[in-house]
């Protein structure tokens, strides 16, 4: 029986197509994933993809790949992608261009921006059912603690905490120039 | 794991090789290179924080068992994706509020002597003693764990505060620890939080309190259901019909 489930397993995804998206935000990017769930031979390898456009100025929000390390490779124009290890040192801050390849190792943090240009990039997971955890944004982690935690932590008041909650309500992805106006705002 | 990890002619019981003290507590460490620990794949930590500290939020590469050898408090477990459950009542509704800056964060749970705590690798959490004695802890980092997927150096990621690595030793971590965001650019970061850059030097923690700092005002002020509400026996059930009928509730 072997030909009823191995010989006949989808092998094969497309990735680029933007009605395929999993998040989608018109004027700042997308990101599609194709992990175990969508494409079970991945579940074997153990392995996942994310394809992602960020448009001119926006951003990934920073956040920490959980359960795997992420490979970058830049498909189509440049990305400013920043780093940190467990020690806040940056390890990397510069741009990924066309053709060029990083390693972000599990659980190091990371922001990737599109500056003048429209960045694509696709991201190969070493987990295939990869997760990311937010450091800004509506999940992020700093979201689902108590204000009062915040506020002893950074010293800051409970208003302040408020702002490092709620003000940006967007998930993974967000509008840099959107956030200069709201920024005056806060 | 290397091939002659193991082979340990003799085995010994160890004390802590490594201190770090702390405006509110101390974190020791057991050298992660030892041969015994090696050979386990395994790095140990205690962690002891004075009435009204707070252990400031953290993440691991390796899952983590913490034992609470003394004490009692509080902490917090932030999975990625999991609602805020924990919520303050909606105020100002009458006078055009949507309720959007009431507090509300994901569970909080209380732990006390003697309690297991399992913390999954990448998962942030943070610790609170609102004891009157000082909570000790013993936490196990499975570095050889299939969660891991670097190498076998425990590491501690901090998104508070400035810690040193208490796994490194003593003349590598004179220097002042820093957090994940001392990392980023603060103009990246205010515009990831869309909030101004005064709050973001703030997130950098560039102050001297390490990495358990002591509460303002006493007391840490959570959403939670109180002791008395969810220890209580038979007489809250009482209680809560008496509730049910004032509120004119039945049940279904």
């Amino acid at each position: 029986g072997i030909e009823e489930t191995i010989c006949t397993m989808r092998l094969k995804e497309n990735i680029n197509d933007p009605a395929r998206a999993d998040i989608y935000t018109p004027e700042v990017g997308r990101l599609t994933t194709l992990n175990s769930l969508n494409l079970p031979i991945l579940k074997w390898l153990q392995l996942s993809v994310e394809k992602g456009v960020l448009y001119k100025n926006a951003l990934v929000l920073p956040h920490w790949n959980l359960n795997s390390h992420s490979i970058i490779y830049g498909c189509k124009g440049k990305g400013q992608v920043q780093v940190v290890d467990n020690f806040g040192n940056r390890v990397f801050d510069g741009e990924v261009r066309e053709g060029q390849m990083l390693v972000v190792p599990q659980n190091f943090a990371v922001v990737k921006r599109a500056r003048e240009e429209r960045f694509e990039w696709i991201s190969f997971k070493t987990n295939d059912r990869a997760m990311t955890s937010p450091l800004a944004g509506r999940t992020s982690v700093l979201g689902g603690m108590p204000e009062e935690v915040l506020a002893n932590a950074f010293q800051i008041s409970r208003e302040d905490a408020r702002k490092i909650k709620f003000n940006n309500q967007q998930t993974t992805l967000t509008s840099g120039e959107s956030s200069h106006h709201m920024r005056d705002d806060a | 794991q290397q091939q002659d990890e193991c082979q340990i002619d003799r085995l010994d019981a160890l004390e802590p090789d490594n201190r770090v003290e702390y405006e509110a507590g101390t974190v020791e460490a057991w050298d992660p290179n030892h041969e015994q620990f090696r050979c386990a794949g395994v790095a140990l930590v205690r962690h002891t924080i004075q009435p009204n500290g707070l252990l400031l939020p953290q993440y691991s590469n390796a899952p983590q068992l913490i034992y609470v050898v003394q004490g009692e408090g509080m902490t917090g477990i932030s999975y990625p994706g999991c609602p805020e459950t924990y919520q303050a009542p909606q105020q100002g509704r009458q006078q055009g509020q949507s309720g959007r800056f009431q507090d509300r964060h994901q569970k909080i749970r209380r732990f006390r002597r003697g309690d297991i705590i399992a913390i999954p690798a990448g998962v942030a959490h943070w610790c609170y003693n609102e004891g009157n004695s000082p909570v000790v802890t013993v936490t196990l980092l499975d570095v050889s764990n299939s969660q891991n997927q670097l190498d076998r150096t425990p590491r501690k990621f901090h998104l508070a505060g400035n810690p040193k690595d208490v796994f490194q030793q003593q003349q590598q971590h004179q220097s002042r620890g820093r957090n994940l965001f001392s990392g980023f650019d603060t103009e990246l970061l205010a515009e990831a939080f869309q909030v101004d850059e005064r709050l973001i030097k703030q997130l950098k923690s560039e102050d001297n309190r390490g990495g358990i700092v002591k509460v303002k005002d006493d007391e840490l002020r959570v959403i939670r259901p109180s002791r008395s509400q969810s220890e209580r026996g038979s007489e809250s059930e009482e209680e809560s019909e008496d509730e049910k009928r004032r509120w004119g509730q039945r049940d279904n």
